[in-house]
């Protein structure tokens, strides 16, 4: 009865829109998902794109199996320090960072496979308090730290085996800096956002502190996602996660902001609000599209360069949706239960 | 976006704020 009620109903916003569920993987062991990405993984010479899951404790590399199945490749089990978030390594193969702390990442630490001694491993990158990080291209790692005296911005480079080869340190804002986006096709450039809603640009190569620039007092708290250079002037898309519903604009979760890093003069290009009668959101971008976790339980999915909210995924029967990421390759989000299930969705 | 919006725009941005910049 309830399929056929299912089957006559469906509901609208999966029925308009694009999202497929393409499989469901569920940890029975876990306790409570705080986050699921995904990382390429090679064994016996096959690399395949593999979804990585983490509840407070530990954390789980799942593979591909046949017919949408995913199977249990191995679990890191991480001690008493919680792990908070996931931090995918853009790029690399058996490598992937979690970042584990209490309140705040207290420290980040690499998991991976050897294939030295044929097992898998996991070794302290950074300690600290760390307020944001972000893998960058070339197995680096970035992060904005902060102690009572120095704030500092560093930069660690891990060699194949997940050993750290290099570090360097960036020209630190006075403010603290909450969140870091590459810039897409200039390797050497980095921007953050900051405490006090300000847009940095650095020079990986040098350390440099290129351009501040104020992203605006009715956005506060902004987060950067992604950044990409363009006829002179760069692109960034911030997420407003504490933004006011205001009449213009309705209640924004994502914009596309053109700074002139010359000038430092911006302009908003392209704003994504929340569909009507939701508030709160927690987000994450890819190329030109972004989804976020509402505090209804549904999850939105937004197509940047129109400002469009192209899907809403309602709480399903087991409960509210607590994550939603894009898969690294390949339009697929995962969408996160609190139970440790993860569906996959194609978009 | 035009120029008389966000000022003169500099395809070369990138090497002349690091030129500018202090090391």
């Amino acid at each position: 009865e309830v399929a056929e009620q299912l089957a006559a109903e469906p509901h609208p916003g999966l029925a308009e829109e694009s999202l497929q569920l393409v499989s469901k993987l569920k940890d029975s062991s876990s306790c409570c998902a705080v986050d699921v990405s995904t990382a390429w993984w090679e064994a016996a010479g096959c690399r395949e794109l593999c979804v990585v899951t983490a509840c407070e404790s530990c954390v789980t590399l799942w593979k591909p199996l046949d017919s949408h199945c995913w199977g249990k490749v191995h679990t890191w089990q991480l001690g008493e320090v919680p792990v908070i978030q996931i931090v995918p390594l853009p790029g690399t193969c058996n490598l992937v960072c979690v970042a584990l702390g209490e309140l705040e990442i207290g420290e980040i630490r690499l998991l991976l496979y050897s294939s030295e001694n044929d097992s898998f491993k996991q070794s302290v990158v950074k300690t600290g308090t760390i307020k944001a990080v972000l893998g960058l291209k070339d197995r680096r790692l970035v992060s904005s730290s902060r102690t009572l005296q120095e704030h500092q911005v560093e930069i660690v480079s891990l060699s194949e085996t997940g050993r750290s080869t290099d570090g360097q340190t960036l020209m630190p804002p006075e403010e603290t800096v909450l969140a870091f986006a590459e810039v897409e096709g200039m390797r050497e450039a980095l921007v953050g956002t900051t405490a006090v809603n300000s847009i940095i640009v650095w020079n990986l190569k040098t350390g440099q502190l290129l351009k501040k620039m104020h992203v605006g007092y009715s956005y506060p708290a902004s987060i950067c996602h992604r950044a990409y250079s363009d006829s002179g002037l760069l692109f960034v898309v911030l997420s407003h996660p504490h933004a006011k519903e205001s009449e213009s604009c309705g209640n924004p979760a994502f914009r596309l902001v053109a700074f002139n890093p010359t000038t430092a003069r911006s302009r908003g290009v392209m704003s994504s609000s929340l569909p009507p009668g939701h508030t709160g959101r927690q987000g994450d971008v890819k190329e030109a599209s972004a989804a976020a976790v509402l505090t209804s339980g549904a999850i939105a999915v937004w197509d940047l360069l129109l400002g469009q909210c192209t899907a809403l995924l309602p709480p399903g029967p087991a409960g509210s949706w607590a994550l939603a990421r894009w898969a690294s390759a390949g339009a697929c989000l995962l969408a996160g239960q609190r139970d440790g299930t993860v569906c996959l969705y194609r978009y | 976006c035009s120029e008389s919006d966000l000022g003169p725009i500099s395809l070369n941005w990138f090497e002349e704020l690091s030129a500018e910049a202090p090391p």
